[in-house]
């Protein structure tokens, strides 16, 4: 699964997911990815998020959304993405993790398995990394 | 507004052969929605474009390098949503789309609805011409092999857990490594 958000010069947010979905699923069988708020949810009173992992664990929690919503309760990017995906964590045993920003430029990314590529750019700087942890910054 | 993109490659247990590919498409996607924004694009035209050059990339699980299912087929789902005023759009099960996140903004932008699926989403990425591609065209090396263990490992467990009581009991180190999108 792949997934972007971004924020543009005009305070606009989106976000989009692609995915290809299980290796050896069910035919027919459709994870979180293409479901509005658990795949990806935008709004530009809040922010943007793209999530990927467990589909069916995803969907359960509208994950996408939940991050939204922390947000719009006042938490940062970042917090609301760790507390969300601790949420799935407790309520359904699913891993996974979510890209996000907030209206106001905030970042997010948090993942609960062992690895996730991820990469943002913001003010020249592109920051990435793969492991827990991991921060590399590049001066554009 | 100071534009921000940020992007993800997807998140599981990522082999160390697929490490250095996977850090690389996601800069380069990065970079790619980042210049969008830095020529005044929309954040809905940035994301998009991330997202397809992740699709173009072989060491991702979307578009070229699609896992395949149980029939050997590629079926690809993909969201796309704008904050504005909530305008959103996607596809299920679709096949033989290079890039599904396109028909995805299409749905958004061309029709009343929020989700086409299968056979109907194919109609309609025909019906607006988007063209086609080969299933091979979206199939790497990689995928076909991993399927090919994948259906080599669910014979064994089939033969050893012969009830679904059993297999469902399997442990969740299992189900972690063959279970995420």
């Amino acid at each position: 699964t792949v997934g972007a958000v971004a924020l543009d010069k005009f305070g606009n947010t989106a976000a989009a997911t692609s995915t290809g979905g299980i290796t050896a699923k069910r035919p027919g069988r459709v994870g979180d990815s293409p479901i509005v708020g658990a795949g990806a949810y935008a709004d530009n009173e809040s922010g943007a998020v793209s999530t990927t992992g467990h589909g069916e664990s995803i969907t359960k929690v509208c994950l996408a959304r939940e991050v939204t919503h922390l947000m719009e309760t006042g938490l940062a990017a970042q917090v609301a993405s760790e507390t969300a995906l601790q949420k799935m964590a407790a309520r359904v045993q699913g891993s996974g993790g979510v890209v996000t920003v907030s209206k106001d430029g905030g970042i997010g990314k948090h993942f609960t398995t062992e690895r996730m590529a991820w990469a943002w750019i913001k003010e020249g700087k592109l920051h990435y990394g793969l492991e827990c942890g991991e921060n590399f910054v590049i001066n554009l | 507004f100071e534009p921000v993109v940020v992007i993800h490659g997807g998140a599981w247990a990522i082999p160390d052969k697929l490490s250095s590919a996977s850090v690389d498409g996601v800069c380069s996607a990065a970079r790619t929605g980042y210049d969008v924004l830095r020529r005044g694009g929309t954040a809905v035209d940035a994301v998009e474009a991330s997202v397809r050059s992740m699709e173009d990339c072989p060491a991702f699980d979307a578009g070229t390098g699609s896992v395949l299912n149980t029939k050997g087929e590629v079926e690809m789902d993909s969201v796309i949503m704008d904050g504005r005023r909530l305008q959103c759009g996607s596809v299920a099960c679709v096949q033989n789309i290079k890039n599904p996140v396109s028909l995805a903004r299409a749905v958004m932008e061309k029709t009343d609805h929020t989700l086409l699926v299968g056979k109907g989403a194919n109609e309609f990425a025909e019906e607006i011409g988007i063209q086609t591609v080969p299933t091979d065209s979206l199939v790497t090396d990689d995928a076909r092999e991993e399927w090919l263990q994948f259906m080599k490992f669910k014979t064994t467990v089939n033969v050893l857990f012969r009830s679904r009581a059993e297999q469902t009991a399997l442990p969740s180190t299992v189900c972690d490594t063959v279970g995420h999108d």
